[in-house]
């Protein structure tokens, strides 16, 4: 019967992938996350604002891929997607192909809460988000030069025979 | 993809999930992460966000399907989550991972890769991470 919140921070990481260094600051982000979350249950607050508390932190930590921190589309943009769902009530929002919507997540939330939609994209999400006073960023917000650098080799990757294969996984598909 | 789900003091649940998608991405491609039933589900029983090769996820409904087996099968949320994460995403050929956090507050963490960046907190206030299997 405890409040109990659970989080991730994307899956695909491997052993060398991250330095100690790299590890520890993820590690703290993820402690970050959850404080908030957990203080919003704690208060007695629904579980939809521990959810939306613990992802703005996390969409905010450059080391996930989300947010800032976001992965790198071929044409060098970051291009974010999100989606929340109440387990009360059945209620869902999304929103897709996001360029300047600083917290994702909180424009899902006001999709679900605030439209009679459930999912918008691109331009008219970004819009819908201006109109209900969230934060918009510049895309130059989102960059880190790692994710950038992330992109150029894979473009590099590109051009190598085993690109033909596209059944093939790759690490950079997860960030 | 960053994700979370959470059981509160009413017994209610909810996930969430955002992502910047896949590296090098064209086309305008779109994951799991914003299509409910695929990265994320939350029922009266069951909550999933999650994070993988998104194509897989969208093929088997994969938020729902588990949160479905735990519905229709009376399925643990552990067996639940582990028959899709590591058994039918595999079979399409996919891997990744979930969080699921049942209403009775069970969890699970089923994952494929090397690792996935995970947390959690409950009643003892102290926040638990981890990155390895």
């Amino acid at each position: 019967g405890a409040p109990l919140l659970v989080i991730h921070g994307g899956a695909g990481v491997e052993p060398g992938d991250v330095d100690a260094q790299e590890e520890a600051e993820a590690r703290a982000a993820l402690a970050e996350a959850l404080r908030p979350g957990h203080a919003e249950l704690a208060a007695g607050r629904p579980a939809l604002d521990a959810v939306t508390a613990a992802i703005r932190v996390l969409e905010d930590a450059p080391m996930f891929n989300a947010g800032r921190g976001a992965v790198f589309t071929h044409d060098g943009r970051n291009e974010l997607d999100t989606s929340i769902m109440d387990g009360a009530t059945g209620r869902a929002g999304a929103a897709a192909g996001l360029r300047r919507v600083r917290n994702p997540i909180e424009l899902a939330r006001a999709v679900m809460e605030r439209s009679r939609h459930v999912m918008m994209i691109g331009e008219g999400a970004e819009q819908f988000a201006a109109e209900q006073g969230l934060a918009l960023v510049e895309p130059e917000y989102f960059r880190t030069e790692r994710r950038w650098q992330q992109l150029q080799r894979a473009l590099r990757d590109e051009s190598q025979p085993h690109a033909l294969d596209s059944t093939a996984p790759a690490k950079a598909y997860f960030g | 993809t960053v994700g979370a789900v959470a059981l509160d003091a009413q017994g209610h649940l909810a996930a969430g999930t955002s992502t910047g998608g896949m590296t090098n991405k064209r086309y305008g491609r779109v994951g799991d992460a914003p299509i409910i039933g695929a990265g994320t589900w939350a029922d009266g029983r069951c909550a999933v966000s999650a994070t993988g090769w998104g194509e897989f996820y969208i093929r088997t409904a994969a938020a729902h399907e588990i949160c479905a087996r735990v519905r229709l099968s009376g399925d643990a949320i552990e067996k639940a989550a582990d028959d899709v994460v590591n058994g039918l995403i595999p079979a399409a050929g996919g891997n990744g991972g979930a969080i699921v956090l049942g209403a009775d507050g069970a969890v699970a963490f089923p994952f494929n890769t090397g690792g996935m960046y995970r947390g959690w907190i409950g009643a003892d206030g102290e926040p638990h991470v981890a990155i390895w299997r």
